[in-house]
């Protein structure tokens, strides 16, 4: 399986809209 | 720090180390219910006895794989029906690999109990159930910062019933069919041998004094050992019915965010509910997925990756099957073979002009001594997603400090065979 790390996710905002099925990424977000 | 040209980053790689003093963002929306992240390793940590590893970057980078074995028996194990996958095979894993836990570097306080006493948890969107170590400790408990968890002093702390419609979910969930008289217990093992098993229980969680839950069903850990990390335990934030998201879903349907500071000297914020206001323009949106093979896991339909403004030849197939996970505690990225393969070539041939120097091993292979250099050009890598979202990977996500700038490594990895 492919796994999108917590490296790659640094100083951006990730957005779990579970409900609503999706996910965001807002870069800058720290 | 950043002086981007359009396809590269040009960076002083020395601004992105972390300093020895915290310097708290500022950043967040503090009128959520928010809690602070902080790097386990950072100076913005309170569990100083473990600051001491804090380089040790074999340590991590073996419990990372750890984990990502972890990941994929959890997987493979609902593939060919071998229930017995795991633990057959954590039993080749060294001891002092530790806890596929202590990968996880990102730690945020709760509250829990009647008074609430503050408890360091490690959050984890791959993990569902919330649990901690918690006294007698009638089995073992390891070091931990605060206080272990008393759940007799606590006067809204309840046992959960054997027969009780949510325990018999929990014991269908976890293959772990056992009670004591008539309290419900609960086990969890992870891929190296690491376990905790106690009582399944329901108390007060304080995320914030405006954001209580009562009757927070949690892991009252009596026997946890092979955790090597002074913790008190995981925040599970993944898909099951008894993570914290499903448990809070009234309050906030299913929404949560987090923001991981770039450097271990900063601190970042866990948010749960959608964000007050105007929408953030700057948010990029892609579809969630499901796993066919584990529903509890985050799904991304990762399709293609970019590297200096241009697309790899890798097929999407490539990345749907099995499919690709977000996950908030593996530290680098695993990508199929293929895949990696393309982006570590493209990376290298856009950094010929810089010293390629040997990695640990096969794990991190592509590392630069970089310590002779004021800047460093390097190229941008993007995610693309399969509804055509482009999603532009920060400076501080495509490279991983290994030994300083001596050792400067593309933060990317390649999966093992998947039929080994």
């Amino acid at each position: 399986i492919a796994i999108f790390g917590n490296t790659q996710q640094k100083n951006m905002e990730v957005l779990y809209d579970v409900a609503g099925g999706r996910v965001g990424f807002a870069p800058g977000g720290c | 720090f950043a002086l981007a040209e359009a396809d590269t980053h040009t960076v002083d790689l020395r601004s992105l180390f972390p300093a020895t003093t915290c310097s708290p963002s500022t950043k967040g929306n503090k009128r959520k219910a928010s809690l602070e992240v902080v790097h386990k390793h950072g100076p913005c940590s309170h569990l100083a006895q473990h600051k001491a590893t804090a380089t040790n970057h074999t340590q991590i980078l073996e419990q990372d794989q750890v984990r990502v074995n972890s990941i994929n028996s959890q997987i493979f194990k609902k593939l060919n029906g071998n229930e017995d996958l795991s633990q057959s095979k954590a039993t080749t894993l060294p001891a002092r690999w530790a806890t596929s836990q202590g990968a996880s570097n990102y730690v945020v306080t709760v509250g829990l109990g009647t008074p609430n006493k503050p408890l360091s948890l490690v959050f984890d969107t791959g993990s569902y159930l919330t649990w901690t170590q918690c006294q007698p400790c009638a089995g073992s408990c390891y070091p931990q910062k605060e206080p272990i968890f008393d759940p007799s002093a606590s006067t809204s702390y309840t046992n959960i019933s054997c027969n009780s419609t949510d325990c018999i979910q929990l014991r269908t969930t976890t293959k772990f069919n056992r009670c004591v008289a008539d309290t419900c217990l609960y086990a969890l093992e992870y891929g190296d041998s690491s376990y905790t098993i106690g009582l399944f229980a329901t108390d007060k969680l304080t995320l914030t004094p405006n954001d209580v839950f009562d009757g927070f069903f949690f892991g009252c850990g009596q026997k946890n050992e092979g955790f090597i990390n002074g913790t008190a335990g995981i925040l599970g934030l993944s898909r099951n019915k008894f993570s914290i998201i499903e448990q809070t879903i009234q309050k906030y349907n299913r929404f949560f965010s987090y923001c991981l500071p770039p450097t271990a000297s900063s601190t970042g914020y866990l948010s749960f509910g959608a964000p007050d206001g105007a929408s953030n323009a700057a948010v990029k949106y892609t579809r969630l997925t499901t796993l066919s093979l584990s529903s509890d896991f985050y799904g991304i339909d990762v399709a293609g990756i970019n590297v200096n403004g241009k697309k790899l030849s890798i097929p999407a197939s490539v990345f749907s099957s099995p499919g690709t996970i977000i996950d908030s505690g593996t530290v680098i990225s695993r990508l199929p073979s293929t895949a990696y393969t393309a982006l570590r070539d493209a990376f290298r041939a856009a950094m010929t002009s810089y010293p390629l120097v040997p990695g640990p091993d096969e794990f991190l292979d592509t590392c630069y001594d970089l310590s002779s250099y004021p800047t460093v050009t390097y190229p941008k890598i993007e995610f693309v997603f399969g509804d055509g979202v482009t999603l532009e990977l920060d400076a501080t996500g495509i490279v991983y400090f290994l030994n300083g700038l001596k050792q400067v490594c593309l933060a990317f990895a390649e999966n093992d065979d998947a039929n080994d």
